[in-house]
């Protein structure tokens, strides 16, 4: 039997939300440390990888590793159906299940609802735990406003990282421009800016993928840039008590 | 002139 409750449901929303425009079908996979998803966007260009770990949930249980194939417009449909301020329990009854349950919980109802649970054939990547040469930590809002500026001027978006900060910067048929946002070690953490360059990387992408990637902003006020030279630049946004959601953007690279 | 990669370039089959 599996089981899994959300004390925050809205959460659990937002993260369905967040990925909903970059993959369609994906196995969630849940085991004893938690619940886990890989899947990459149908051009394989974008990965995006979550984790929510055991002790995050109001309540756990999973007592034999299962994977469950879902449609993520099937599933948001039944979230539809769900409060904000819900508590969500997610919940299998049988080894091999084939629909998987939701409990929506307020103080003044309960509704529950199946999803029919698909076999989904899917390439599963294993993605080394490597060291970056940059990391950059920044307001998620702020770097949604650059991504969203910029990319009116051209849809590739250059990055660059030097000990001084981040700069990131077009060059489009109408001209071109650069932002370049300083080191602060501000009071307030979420309107921190850090820098931690081993190596300095210049980096080009594609800013549609970072406009969707933006969805997730509402799980952190801050988003982590992980970068090394002509390597998937990761961005990771930490789900308080929670885990991560991690989104790998494969670069442009020089043939 | 750049090209864009693709994930399964960078990252191996399980």
């Amino acid at each position: 039997m599996f089981e899994a409750k959300f004390e925050d449901g809205g959460l659990f929303k937002k993260i369905v939300e967040a990925i909903k425009e970059l993959v369609k079908n994906v196995n969630l996979e849940a085991n004893g440390t938690g619940i886990s998803l890989q899947a990459m966007d149908t051009s394989h260009v974008a990965l995006v990888a979550l984790q929510l770990n055991e002790k995050g949930f109001k309540k756990y249980r999973c007592e034999k590793s299962l994977t469950m194939g879902l449609s993520i417009e099937n599933l948001q449909k039944i979230l539809k159906c769900s409060g904000n301020d819900d508590q969500i329990t997610l919940r299998t009854q049988d080894e091999e299940p084939t629909t998987l349950s939701f409990t929506f919980e307020s103080k003044n109802r309960i509704s529950e609802f199946q999803l029919n649970l698909m076999s989904l054939d899917q390439e599963q990547l294993g993605v080394p735990d490597t060291e970056y040469s940059s990391v950059v930590r920044m307001p998620s809002n702020e770097f949604t406003k650059i991504c969203r500026e910029l990319g009116n001027i051209n849809e590739a978006i250059g990055i660059e990282t030097s000990k001084e900060g981040i700069k990131f910067y077009v060059k489009g048929d109408i001209g071109e421009g650069q932002v370049s946002v300083k080191i602060n070690d501000t009071e307030k953490p979420e309107e921190r800016v850090e820098c931690e360059v081993d190596e300095p990387v210049n980096l080009s992408f594609a800013v549609r993928y970072f406009n969707l990637f933006n969805k997730a902003s509402a799980l952190s006020s801050q988003v982590i840039l992980s970068m090394s030279q002509d390597q998937p630049l990761v961005i990771e946004y930490i789900i308080e008590e929670m885990g991560s959601l991690k989104l790998y953007l494969a670069p442009k690279i020089n043939d | 002139l750049k090209t864009q990669q693709s994930i399964p370039n960078f990252f191996t089959d399980m």
